[in-house]
């Protein structure tokens, strides 16, 4: 029975779609059948993992609006095991109208829910923003991993998160656990990135991932030729730091 | 008559915030008087000027449904001549509350109407999103600049943001201009940076601006002491590259 984590944190640029693909990349190298939801009307994920904006016909938003059958949206990709449910840029509007469905925040959870016994893991990279496509992903999920830049701004946001995560346990999904805090973009020689991450530490205790993502440039090179790192550079820092949170996720699935 | 102008782009984590405080404590440093807008939910652009989410009482949202006077919700900041109209993360639940609003689009171009002659700049802090705090944004302001980071997602998504400028400029606002692009987190020692920055020069030949702000930690260390960079660290790079952003904006300003 798929296991499906959303990975998410409101604040911008924190490497959310880097990790989504990554992950998803480096465990269906493991052989492990990963279906990556895409709900971010930027995109970024679909287009990271090489499909262009016009390729795409049903999205990931015709399925939300039940609309169209799941089969007809996923998508394969370079990567055998990987499996996709691409965005599209004209999502941007989504929002707006999905305010006015019915159970609204429970439109994902329905469309996952034929599927979820066809894969080991479900991974739904979200938008930067706690509105109503990242309810849907937190409502449908087990667990959410939160990518985190050691940096002001980002540790600011936390307390916000875990109150919207609090409040979605409370009222929607009472199974929604955390599946770690996982610092990303690390910069090891700047005391900042230091400081933040002792006090990340220090609140959340065992749910920090010990994989740290340090700052490495193939990362960011890697979607403007459509791989995820490990078909791009499998030899770069970035692919070995990722292989190894697969490792770490797929520890704690066995347990 | 003060010039409103809409920091935005809808990738996350590009400088937005940065930019927005940065150039606005510089402005206030040359006695323009300045009046910084918050309408981002994470509040950074609040935080970064040192105001608690606690403190803050009445916000922009309270504005936004004509519910209070400017008076009642604008701040003094530590710059004289800095006047901020603070977020709260509260105001997270407040786009999906504003749809139902008549004339939700012009609810900022409406609150800032009675101030405008007042100030010699307005800014506005954008959230990273194209949804209706950013339209409203931008339907409120005479010009936008574009903060962006040469990436590649970052670039994917210009697309996008333009053609939302130019629906807006079509039915909402015919008056907005492009204040100009910002390279930001530029580091010019990565090809990544120097490819994506030629390919935007290309297409935006005289709508970039000369400075270009690079990656300096003072800037990411600054907002922990509540303080913008003119404060922080005068002697940082990014604090004399703001500078020099902030003259030229006036120069633009003055032709
Ligand atoms: N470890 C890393 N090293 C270097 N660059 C990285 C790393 N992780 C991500 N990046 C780059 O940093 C930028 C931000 O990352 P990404 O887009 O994955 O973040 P995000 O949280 O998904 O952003 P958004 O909030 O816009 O959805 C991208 O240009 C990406 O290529
Ligand atoms: N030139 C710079 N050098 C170093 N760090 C920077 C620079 N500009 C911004 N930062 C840091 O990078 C991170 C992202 O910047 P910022 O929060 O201003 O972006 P944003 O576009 O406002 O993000 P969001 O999309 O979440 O609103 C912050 O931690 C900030 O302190
Ligand atoms: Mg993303
Ligand atoms: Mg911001």
């Amino acid at each position: 029975m798929g296991r499906v984590i959303a990975i998410a944190n409101q604040k911008g640029g924190v490497g959310k779609t880097t990790t989504a693909i990554s992950l998803s990349a480096s465990l269906a190298a493991a052989e492990q059948k990963i279906l990556l939801v895409d709900i971010d009307p930027q995109a970024n994920a679909t287009g990271g993992l090489g499909i262009r904006d016009g390729e795409v016909g049903r999205s990931i938003y015709d399925l939300l609006l039940q609309e169209v059958s799941y089969q007809e949206v996923v998508l394969e990709t370079k990567i055998p095991y990987l499996f996709l449910l691409p965005s599209k840029t004209s999502l941007v509007g989504a929002e707006i109208e999905l305010v006015g469905e019915e159970e609204r925040e429970f439109l994902l959870k329905k469309a996952l829910e034929e599927l979820r016994g066809e894969y080991d893991f479900i991974f739904i990279d979200t938008p930067p923003s706690l509105g109503l496509l990242t309810l849907n992903a937190l409502v449908a999920s087990d667990s959410v991993l939160i990518p985190i830049q050691p940096e002001y701004y980002a540790l600011e946001g936390l307390g916000k998160l875990l109150e919207t995560i609090r409040l979605i346990q409370k009222r929607l999904n009472p199974n929604l656990n955390i599946e770690g805090l996982l610092f990303t973009l690390y910069d090891g020689r700047l005391n900042l990135a230091k400081e933040v991450a002792e006090e990340v530490k220090k609140f959340f205790k065992g749910n920090v991932f010990e994989t740290v993502i340090p700052r490495n440039v193939r990362l960011a090179e890697a979607p403007s030729h459509g791989k995820p790192i490990l078909l791009y550079d499998i030899l770069s820092p970035g692919a070995v730091n990722y292989m190894g949170l697969a490792r770490e996720v797929m520890k704690r699935d066995s347990n």
